[in-house]
């Protein structure tokens, strides 16, 4: 494992770690979007079918576990948890986010690195992944007052996406057997949704103003 | 070709 996976991976817990500090600890899910969070447990649902048959390594399972099991617990939290629950953002968290779930499931059907019922729902989570950002773009794009929390949680996980291009980067020179295009140029796609995101957050963390996205 | 390869990111 090279240094910017190990980088994307920790990034990407600290995202889901922030996100679950804002949820247990001052028990509010403001400004952070159920649809999203979502559509991250399906994606983690899909992609970790092979948890308990394709053994890469402990930490590939403990990592598989943990993003399985927080993001479950955020929807649970979000939907069930008599505090949290009420401090959702209903009405501007509208993206019809069931109407990406089919087309990225028919694209997955269609394009597969292997047409078995794994790899479909492989491919099928990597692009699902790659849009699952949206509703929360969105929200955030509604919301007036972004708290730190929720812009931090945006930044890693974006973070998270840049690392894992760098780490392909880097196994495309040092493993050149080793391509998968299909969650490559779905990464890429994904990492550009951010990319709007990232300008404004940087301009308000050097202005040291609020964050805020304009309409 | 790629679909040999496993898959061992997150």
């Amino acid at each position: 494992m090279n240094l910017f996976r190990l980088a994307g991976d920790m990034t990407h817990l600290v995202s889901v770690v922030v996100l679950l500090l804002k949820i247990h600890t001052i028990k509010s899910c403001a400004g952070v979007s159920l649809k999203t969070q979502e559509l991250y447990a399906l994606v983690f649902a899909a992609r970790y079918l092979d948890l308990f048959v394709h053994f890469v390594s402990l930490y590939n399972t403990v990592m598989k576990l943990v993003f399985l099991a927080s993001s479950f617990s955020i929807v649970w939290y979000m939907r069930k948890h008599k505090i949290v629950r009420r401090t959702y953002d209903r009405e501007h968290d509208t993206f019809r986010h069931h109407f990406i779930v089919l087309p990225c499931l028919v694209l997955a059907l269609l394009i597969n690195e292997r047409f078995t019922f794994r790899e479909v729902m492989w491919a099928f989570s990597i692009y699902l992944e790659a849009v699952a950002i949206l509703p929360q773009l969105v929200l955030l794009q509604r919301t007036r007052n972004i708290d730190n929390l929720t812009g931090q949680y945006v930044f890693f996980l974006g973070a998270y996406r840049v690392l894992y291009i760098l780490n392909w980067i880097y196994r495309y020179f040092t493993e050149p057997h080793f391509v998968h295009w299909i969650s490559w140029i779905a990464g890429i796609v994904q990492t550009v949704l951010y990319a709007d995101f990232f300008y404004y957050y940087i301009i308000s963390w050097k202005n040291n103003v609020k964050l805020e996205l304009p309409a | 070709s790629s679909g040999s390869n496993p898959k061992d990111e997150l």
